[in-house]
Parts: structure tokens; C-alpha cells; sequence
């Protein structure tokens, strides 16, 4: 049974792209059938893949309105097992066409339910809000994976956000789980980030993955380039750090 | 007459909060009477400059639903011509409230216009998103200025925040500008950085501030302790930068 992951985080800019994608490469290329789906307008991690949707070619939006089927909705990538459900700039006003439909929070999950069996892990890669895109995440999903920048402002969002998730496992998806905190962008040239890992760590213990990605410039000129770290430069810090925590990911059990 | 400045950017984590605080104590700093409102649920300019919204009093999202005056709704900094209307979490989830007002997204413009001759600038700094916040911000405005971190996907995202400026001077607020584009988080040791700031010099021209703010540490370690960073360390890089960029906004003509 395959696992559905929510790369969430409301704050902006912590590396919840540059996780989604770079995550699911490295399981891909560990022989896992992945599948990315990018849930935020700006289409980052359809871009970060080099992926670009054909005109008529469906997009998450299409399959949200029930304007195509999830089969048709996934593109092929450079990584054999990895694939992804895209978005673009027709998603952004979704948001308000989304909350006129009826289960308005559960569309994805009921369009990824015919997938349950065909992949091993799906990842969505979400918008930095707290809106209707970041709620279908959190209502399809088995747990969520937050990545957390090293800096003051995005240790004070995280309390928002746990209470996001516990409203939704009260209200829409009884068993979310948190799979686990992605301490990111780490930089040992400075005190800021030992700080608030220290902080972090103190306050969720276990629940903070022992892999920390380091601030690494590879890791931002790989996008620009339509590819994951590791088919970019496979030897980066950057790259090591994502494979380090695909392989902790896979060393979890298979689930509840 | 006062100027009204939106910093916005849809694409998260590139500079907004880090820009509207610095910018606007720079400017009270050289005796500018200036007011920052913090337009993002996160409410990361509020705690950036260490200001505390006691329990009853209110925010901003009490102005928009008309619960509370401005002048009630002004706290003050640690600098004397620096006021600030504040928000915190009862932020989240307003957008779904004010949808539902009578002319939603003029509500902050409203709300602003017994200010006008009382600053000499005022900075809304926005979300991370294209919403019914932001499309206040891009209404209630004289013009936008748009922090640009110099990596790749904040560049990819430029074009879709044109657009929506466009589609707001069309339908919402003709007279909305684009005062200018800042460079943030440059970091001169890495090429991709040059790269995307000779882009946008090229295809935006002298709508690009000359002043190109550097990656400092200081910024970041600043809002740790609610100092905007000329009171945290003024002699460091990042303050520097942001009190050139003052003098360069300053030594424009006092707008239309
Ligand atoms: N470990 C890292 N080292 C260096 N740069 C990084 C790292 N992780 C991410 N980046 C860069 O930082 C920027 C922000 O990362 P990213 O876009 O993945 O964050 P995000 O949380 O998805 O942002 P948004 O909130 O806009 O969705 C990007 O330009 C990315 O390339
Ligand atoms: N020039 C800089 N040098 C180093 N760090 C910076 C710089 N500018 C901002 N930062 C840090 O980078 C992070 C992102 O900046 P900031 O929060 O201001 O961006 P934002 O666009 O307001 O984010 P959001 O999209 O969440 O509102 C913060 O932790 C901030 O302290
Ligand atoms: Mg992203
Ligand atoms: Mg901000």
C-alpha cells in the first residue's frame, strides 16, 4: 500500500519544493514508483522536473473540476518511476471555484483514490497558505513532512500550522499522522540555525527527521536547469542529503 | 501627500517582511512619518518589530471587518515616527469572511483613507499568495515594489504577479504603478545570482532599484529580537543596504 505525503508549510520559501521534488527523485531512483503532484499555482515543481504541460493536456485544476481522469493526468519525467500530476497559472483562482463544489476539501483525495495501489509513495507539494489547495493536501493525505527553514519567522509559524493539522484530523481526515520536521537550508557558518534546530529538536524530539539538509547552491541552480539535484550534480551536499533522507524515509515501516 | 507602497510578491519567502520592516524604519529613521501594516496572517512584521497585540486590542483584521477605527488600530515601535497596524492569527481564514462583504477587496482601501495626509509613506506588506489580502493591498496602493530574491523560481514567478497587477489596474485601481523590482538575498559568491539579476535588469531597465540588497545574516537574526535590523546591528551590510535603498526611494518625486 502506497504512502500519500503532504510537503507543507504556510510560511513561504522553507524548501517544500526543493523537498517534494528532490525527495521523490531520490526514492525514484531507488527503485520506488513515485508520484509527485504539484498542488501549488505557481508550478514550481512541475518546472523544477523540466516538465511542461501541453496546451490541452490535463493539469491537477482539470482533474479537481472532474475534467479528466487521474491516469491522463500524470506526465513521464527524466527518472523512469517518478511521475507527476502538474499545475499551472489556470490553478490560481481555482480557490474560489473550489469552494462553490460540494466536498469541496475531499476532491483530491477522491481523484488520487483509484492510485492507492500503483504507487509506493506520492508526494503533494504544496502552496505557502493555509486555503482550500493546502486542505484537499491535508485531507488526501496519510501525514505530512514540514520543512523548516532555520530562521526565526519559520520557527513561529510552525505552531499555526500544527494546529492546522490537528483541526483537520478533527474535522476531515481522522487518521493524519506527521510523518516528521525537514530541518533545511542549514547553515553552520551561522548561530541562527544551530539555535533553532537545538530549539526544534528539544520541542519534537523523534519527530524531526535525523537528515538535515544543508543551505547548498546546487540545490537552487538545479530548477533552473528542469532537473533534481541528483541528475543535475549527483555528488552535491545537497543531493547526498536528499538521498540520506529518502533512505530514512525507507527504512520507516510501510505505514499504520 | 502620503504614498502608499504594496510589497507583494505571490512567491514565497523572497524578502517581503525583511523589506517592508527595514525599508520603513530606514525611512522613520530619517525623520519620515511612516506607518507599516502587516497584510499576512503569519504576522511576521508585527513580531519583526517586537510589537506585542495585547488581548482586546485590535488588528488589522478588525479594521477590515469594521469592528475597530485606524487610529485605534496604531501601535508603536521602538522607533518614535514608525507606527504599525498589526495582525496575528484571527488573520487566517478572514479571506473566506471578506469574500462575502459588500466591495471586498476595497475594504483596507476604505479603511486607509482618513490616513492620507498623516504619512508621509505607508508599506503594506502582503502574503505570500494572489488572494483577496493581497488583492486589498494592490487596490488600497499607489504602486507595488516587488522583492526579487535572485534565484531561479522567483523569476519564473514575475510574469504571473504582472499580470494580476495589470488585471487590478483594469478592474480595480487604474492608478496602481510599479514603483520598482529589489534585488534581495544576493549573494555575490554564486553565479546564478549574477545570472538572474543581469535577467531582470535587462527586461525591466530602470524599474529595478540600483540598490541590490546582499544575503546578511544579521537580517535574518534581527527578527529574533522584534529589531528591525538598523537597531539590531547598524553597521552591518544588510542595514546599510536598506538605508540606501531609503535614501533612493526618498530622492524620488513625491509621487503623482
Ligand atoms: N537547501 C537549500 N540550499 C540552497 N537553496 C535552497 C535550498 N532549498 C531551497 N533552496 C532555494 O530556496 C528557494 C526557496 O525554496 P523552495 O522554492 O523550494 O521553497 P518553497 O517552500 O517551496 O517556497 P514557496 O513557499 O514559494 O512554495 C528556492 O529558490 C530554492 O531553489
Ligand atoms: N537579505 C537577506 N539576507 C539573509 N536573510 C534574509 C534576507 N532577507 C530575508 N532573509 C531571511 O529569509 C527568510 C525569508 O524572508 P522574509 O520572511 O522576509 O520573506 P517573505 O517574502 O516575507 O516570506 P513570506 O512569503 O513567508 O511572507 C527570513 O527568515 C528572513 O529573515
Ligand atoms: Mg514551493
Ligand atoms: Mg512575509
Amino acid at each position: 500500500m502506497g504512502r500519500i505525503f503532504a510537503v507543507t508549510n504556510q510560511k513561504g520559501g522553507v524548501g517544500k519544493t526543493t523537498t517534494s521534488v528532490n525527495l521523490a527523485a531520490s526514492l525514484a531512483a531507488a527503485e520506488q514508483d513515485v508520484l509527485l503532484v504539484d498542488c501549488d499555482p505557481q508550478g514550481n515543481a512541475t518546472s523544477g522536473l523540466g516538465v511542461e504541460i501541453a496546451a490541452g493536456r490535463p493539469t491537477l485544476y482539470d482533474l479537481l473540476i472532474g475534467r479528466s481522469g487521474v491516469q491522463a493526468a500524470i506526465n513521464r519525467t527524466d527518472l523512469e518511476r517518478l511521475g507527476i500530476i502538474g499545475s499551472n497559472v489556470n490553478l490560481f483562482g481555482a480557490e474560489v471555484e473550489l469552494a462553490a463544489m460540494e466536498g469541496r476539501e475531499h476532491l483530491l483525495a477522491r481523484a488520487l483514490k483509484p492510485l492507492a495501489a500503483s504507487f509506493r509513495y506520492i508526494f503533494l507539494d504544496c502552496p505557502p497558505s493555509l486555503g482550500l489547495l493546502t486542505l484537499n493536501a491535508l485531507t488526501a493525505c496519510d501525514a505530512v513532512i514540514i520543512p523548516l527553514q532555520c530562521e526565526y519567522y519559520a520557527l513561529e509559524g510552525l505552531t499555526q500550522l500544527l494546529h492546522t493539522v490537528t483541526r483537520v484530523r478533527r474535522n476531515l481526515n481522522p487518521a493524519l499522522g506527521l510523518e516528521g520536521i525537514v530541518l533545511t537550508m542549514f547553515d553552520k557558518r551561522n548561530n541562527l540555525s544551530g539555535q533553532v534546530a537545538e530549539d526544534v529538536r528539544r520541542h519534537f524530539g523523534d519527530k524531526v527527521f535525523k537528515t538535515v539538509i544543508p543551505r547548498n547552491v546546487r540545490l537552487s541552480e538545479a530548477p533552473s536547469h528542469g532537473k533534481p539535484a541528483l541528475l543535475y550534480d549527483r555528488h552535491c551536499a545537497g543531493s547526498r542529503a536528499y538521498l540520506r533522507l529518502a533512505r530514512e524515509l525507507l527504512a520507516r515501516p510501510a505505514g499504520p
